[in-house]
């Protein structure tokens, strides 16, 4: 009949605290790397700009060896990449909205 | 190959007309 709390209290031996293991993993990568620009790119576009450069057929290359090769990229964001590269020149569509060339190969 | 050549000049002057920006 001794209240609960009483028990717990006087309890000898009994190791209630509990044992936190803090994992600390740290990866050594920061939120902002992804915002460094080289000469005026980023990351992202640099990829798929070397990625167009390195094709050298007439036709350029297309929208499907792009997503192929950028499978951790989705096509949204390929095709958003394609656009502001096309926008500043660095590429051009070829023979449809879906084959790009870059313009200072050849 | 010629809307490739337009569009490749095309380019180039947008590369250009930024470059100059």
């Amino acid at each position: 009949s001794k209240p609960q709390s009483m028990m717990m209290g006087g309890g000898a031996g009994t190791n209630m605290m509990p044992t936190a293991h803090a994992s600390m993993s740290s990866t050594g990568s920061y939120s902002g790397a992804s915002m460094m620009l080289v000469n005026g790119l980023s990351a992202n576009q640099n990829q798929v700009l070397s990625l167009i450069k390195s094709c050298h057929e007439p036709q350029g290359i297309s929208m499907q060896d792009l997503k192929q090769k950028l499978s951790s990229m989705s096509v949204t964001v390929i095709r958003q990449i394609v656009d502001f590269l096309s926008n500043e020149g660095h590429i051009f569509s070829t023979i449809d909205e879906d084959h790009f060339r870059s313009t200072d190969n050849e | 190959l010629q809307r490739i050549s337009r569009n490749r000049a095309a380019a180039l002057e947008r590369l250009a007309g930024n470059q100059a920006l």
